[in-house]
């Protein structure tokens, strides 16, 4: 009797049991409100809930936790996970020159990332080339070209009457004469929706033999992430992603939505102004401000 | 999604999903749906009025308040009527004051376009090319040079070549850099002291009159966080008015709801478009049709 009065207690201790729809009831609605408030989409929240809670269910509770601690700690792996799990390193290796272009909406961070991954590469030992492809914006081929002066990389003598899909083509060829082997296109920012800017990103990913389209978007942008992220990479097929502004408060959930359409890594992140400020992306950095 | 016939209380789900997926963020949809809930409108017809009309009381509640205030030729005084440009990188700054100049020539009036973001590369030559397009004034610093003596040289300036309105442009700042907040406050008080109005000992303008407007500019794609910004930037400047950009994109700038429901600035503008007129005056109405479309 007295053995069993002991195993109902430690029964008790241990926890318990599983985890079941009702005892995470309360967790699974906290973090689908974490989510939301952290700009996640609405659509990805449900399916990654869904998903998460399907692993969830039914498994053993650990000693230590009780159950929505214990679901809180899945979330957080799944969430990881889905971001990736670790850092991802932009490997260019095999016959250069190596096509970068720069996409995305309009303010996200494009010139000045451009110039921030020339200055990376060129830490590495790498030759980058900076390609002003902006000839719309005012004063954008400036931007980039003072940018590019500010770190001694060498930057191609864009004008504004020239055409971006034109001006990319030679200055490929120009820069891999020079023994440029990296060469990063910076384009003008344009709205998803727009079909003729849209088509040009198009012909210019044609132009090359083969290139890297990296999809550049602000880290605060909200529920529209999806579309817009979804919208670029049909058209284009993104290889890789770049989240900025990071160095500000917003949570973001961006990333998650973005993942959720593009399935490409997100290989750095923007955290500041100046040319120094480019990171790996860390998934786990960004999970622990979204659940926060 | 509100045909007759349907149960308001079977919409609920739908009409939370729709409003946080145009930003308008948890805290505020909740509110929408807990009054929704008491106000029990029989049909989905009605439900769907009630959300509209509750909005739209939000965001025209605010609309009483003239800018400050109304542009007179010359401004007052004899001093130009002077307008901030504030905001996080790359929401819209430089373009919406190039489209605003635009629209201000339009009227009649002579403008002036101050380059006090020294910072950014490029920044200058920018904002000096929207002047050659609206047929403006322009004034810049050199680079790195002080932003708050390139406000006060650039507002001088203005007066003495009798601009009616002096735009100025400042560097994009995330909110949380207090130190680029304390420099746009610096800035702030630059404009005063140029039109004599304040003690020059560092006091945030409330005594004297301060600059006339200052516009806080949200990007339409922001989500929550542009509740935070909002926030800050009121903490620390005080905010005449808000202007909504990139609204031609597919964002509903729902957060705009939240914003406005707590500050209470009034909407001046919204930007559609990267050429020099594309800048609309705000409307509620079709804003919140479109949030509800
Ligand atoms: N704080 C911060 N600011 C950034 C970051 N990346 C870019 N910016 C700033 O964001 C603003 C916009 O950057 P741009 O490089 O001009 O953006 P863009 O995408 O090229 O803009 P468009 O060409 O007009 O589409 C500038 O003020 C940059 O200094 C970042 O990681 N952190
Ligand atoms: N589609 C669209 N693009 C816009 C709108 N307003 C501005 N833009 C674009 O957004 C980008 C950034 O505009 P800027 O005026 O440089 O933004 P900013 O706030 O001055 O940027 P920083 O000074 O770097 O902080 C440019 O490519 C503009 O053409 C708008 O209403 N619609
Ligand atoms: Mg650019
Ligand atoms: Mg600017």
């Amino acid at each position: 009797v007295l053995g069993e009065k002991f195993s109902s207690v430690f029964k008790k201790l241990r926890g318990y049991g599983k985890l079941t729809e009702k005892n995470i009831e309360e967790a699974v609605r906290d973090v689908r409100l974490a989510l939301l408030e952290a700009d996640v989409n609405v659509g990805v929240v449900k399916s990654f809930l869904e998903k998460v809670k399907d692993r969830a269910l039914g498994e053993v509770v650990f000693q230590n936790l009780n159950p929505q601690s214990q679901f809180l700690k899945i979330v957080h792996e799944e969430l990881v996970a889905v971001l990736g799990g670790a850092e991802k390193t932009l490997i260019l290796e095999g016959k250069p020159p190596h096509v970068l272009l720069l996409v995305g909406l309009q303010g996200c961070g494009k010139t000045t990332t451009a110039a921030k991954l020339a200055n990376y590469f060129k830490k590495k030992g790498r030759h980058p080339y900076l390609v002003p492809a902006d000839v719309a914006r005012p004063a954008a081929i400036d931007q980039l070209s003072t940018l590019a002066q500010k770190i001694g990389v060498p930057c191609w003598p864009t004008k504004t009457e020239d055409n971006p899909v034109e001006i990319a083509g030679q200055a490929v060829d120009f820069a891999s004469r020079e023994l440029n082997d990296i060469v990063l296109v910076d384009t003008a920012g344009r709205l998803h929706i727009d079909d003729e800017l849209m088509a040009e990103l198009g012909r210019l990913k044609k132009k090359f033999g083969n290139s890297r389209t990296l999809f550049v978007a602000d880290a605060m942008t909200g529920q529209e992430a999806v579309k817009v992220a979804r919208a670029f990479h049909d058209l284009l097929k993104l290889d890789g992603v770049i989240l900025t502004k990071q160095d500000g408060d917003a949570k973001g959930g961006a990333a998650l939505s973005i993942q959720s359409v593009a399935g490409c890594p997100i290989y750095f992140t923007g955290m500041g102004e100046g040319i120094d400020a480019l990171e790996p992306f860390s998934p786990e950095r960004l999970v622990s401000r979204l659940l926060d | 999604l509100f045909g007759p016939g349907r149960e308001v209380r079977e919409l609920i789900p739908e009409i939370e999903e729709k409003l946080l997926s145009a930003d308008v963020g948890v805290a505020t949809t909740q509110m929408l749906v807990d009054a929704l809930q008491t106000a029990s409108p029989k049909t989905g017809q009605e439900a769907y009025g009630f959300l509209k009309g509750k909005v739209e009381e939000i965001l025209t509640s605010t609309e009483k308040i003239p800018p400050n205030p109304p542009l007179k030729k010359g401004g007052e005084g004899g001093f130009p009527k002077v307008i901030f440009f504030v905001g996080i990188n790359g929401v819209g700054k430089t373009t919406t004051i190039g489209k605003l100049a635009h629209r201000l020539k339009s009227e009649g009036k002579k403008v002036m376009l101050v380059a006090a973001d020294t910072f950014r590369a490029a920044a200058r030559d920018q904002l000096g090319i929207w002047a050659e397009r609206s047929q403006a004034e322009f004034v810049g610093g050199s680079d790195n040079a002080d932003p708050a003596s390139v406000v006060f040289d650039g507002c001088s300036a203005a007066k003495a070549r009798k601009c009616d309105v002096a735009l100025i442009d400042t560097a994009g700042r995330l909110q949380t850099k207090t130190h680029l907040m304390e420099e746009l406050k610096k800035m702030v008080r630059a404009a005063s002291k140029a039109a004599g109005r304040l003690p020059a000992v560092g006091r945030l303008p409330g005594a004297g009159r301060p600059p006339d407007e200052i516009l806080l500019i949200l990007d339409a794609t922001t989500g929550q966080n542009g509740l935070n910004q909002a926030r800050v930037f009121l903490d620390a400047v005080p905010l005449t008015g808000l202007v909504l950009t990139k609204y031609d994109g597919t964002a509903k700038g729902g957060i705009l709801v939240s914003i406005v429901r707590e500050t209470g600035l009034p909407l001046r503008y919204v930007g559609v478009g990267e050429k020099i007129e594309d800048l609309k005056p705000f409307s509620a109405h079709e804003f919140v049709s479109s949030l509800f479309a």
